[in-house]
């Protein structure tokens, strides 16, 4: 099945 | 000392109901130029920003910047107790704030309740969202976009978006069966409301959960269009705008087998 990945992995860490 | 006083209130109590679906917990950020909010579901596959501009307050004030930590379950109960029609001012203490006060007048000024929200430490992590160039940018009727995603969940928990230079094409596939809603570009010149319009680096496909999507169609009452920009390997955005700032929502594509 697809999944989602999470945000941290797109956008950086402020 | 902070203070925003909102002339009209409803549009404060439509937006808290366009982010308490997918928050509980989230940090108003007030500062100078105006109030925002950037908070992650409980997967942290989806994120929400808001921003709201000074100006779209009168008055507003904030001395220095500091954080609201609000429950948002328990501001929306406070908040139902404002008429549609009421001014709403928030007032804080910025250097000890641990109570958000909420002032509801209505219109003839009769009438002034007061309410105090007890606020909560809240340790959230924060993403810097680059400026992106996106491969393709639709914008469309809010209301069609909820439809469509009301619509699709018949058939599928996904949803398929592909966006050419003539289209944009939502598709389902289930176990009922599969269902696609394609839509054209058109430019209605006396409602631009009701326009759709594509503008496309590169053509894309991409794969999203609806139950987000529908999710994020609680911004619909905010703006007759939403803004989707999509590329490929990255969150889509959806956006709502309004005359006093935004409200953005992300969304991880589904990837891999």
């Amino acid at each position: 099945t697809r999944s989602q990945i999470r945000m941290s992995r797109y956008f950086s860490n402020n | 000392m902070f203070e925003a006083r909102l002339t009209q209130g409803a549009l404060l109590k439509r937006l808290l109901d366009s982010v308490k679906e997918l928050v509980t917990d989230a940090n108003f950020d007030c500062s100078e130029t105006g109030i925002s909010l950037q908070a992650m579901d409980n997967s942290h596959v989806a994120l929400v920003s808001l921003s709201l501009r000074a100006e779209g307050f009168n008055p507003y004030r904030c001395d220095r910047g500091f954080s609201l930590g609000v429950n948002l379950n328990s501001l929306n109960k406070i908040m139902k107790c404002a008429g549609n029609e009421d001014v709403i001012t928030l007032k804080a203490d910025d250097s000890s704030a641990d109570s958000l006060c909420l002032l509801f007048e209505n219109s003839s000024n009769e009438r002034v309740s007061e309410y105090e929200l007890k606020l909560m430490d809240i340790d959230q992590e924060h993403l810097s969202i680059p400026e992106t160039d996106y491969d393709a940018t639709v914008m469309m009727p809010s209301a069609e976009f909820q439809r469509i995603c009301r619509d699709l969940m018949v058939v599928s928990e996904s949803v398929t978006i592909d966006v050419s230079k003539d289209e944009i094409k939502f598709t389902a596939e289930g176990e009922l069966g599969t269902g696609n809603v394609k839509l054209k570009p058109t430019s209605t010149i006396d409602k631009p409301e009701e326009s759709i319009t594509i503008e496309l680096g590169q053509t894309v496909s991409l794969q999203f959960s609806l139950k987000y999507l529908s999710n994020f169609t609680r911004g619909t009452p905010l703006s007759d269009q939403v803004m989707l920009c999509l590329s490929d390997n990255m969150p889509l955005l959806v956006e709502y705008k309004m005359d006093i700032g935004y409200i953005r929502y992300y969304l991880a594509p589904k990837v891999g087998d």
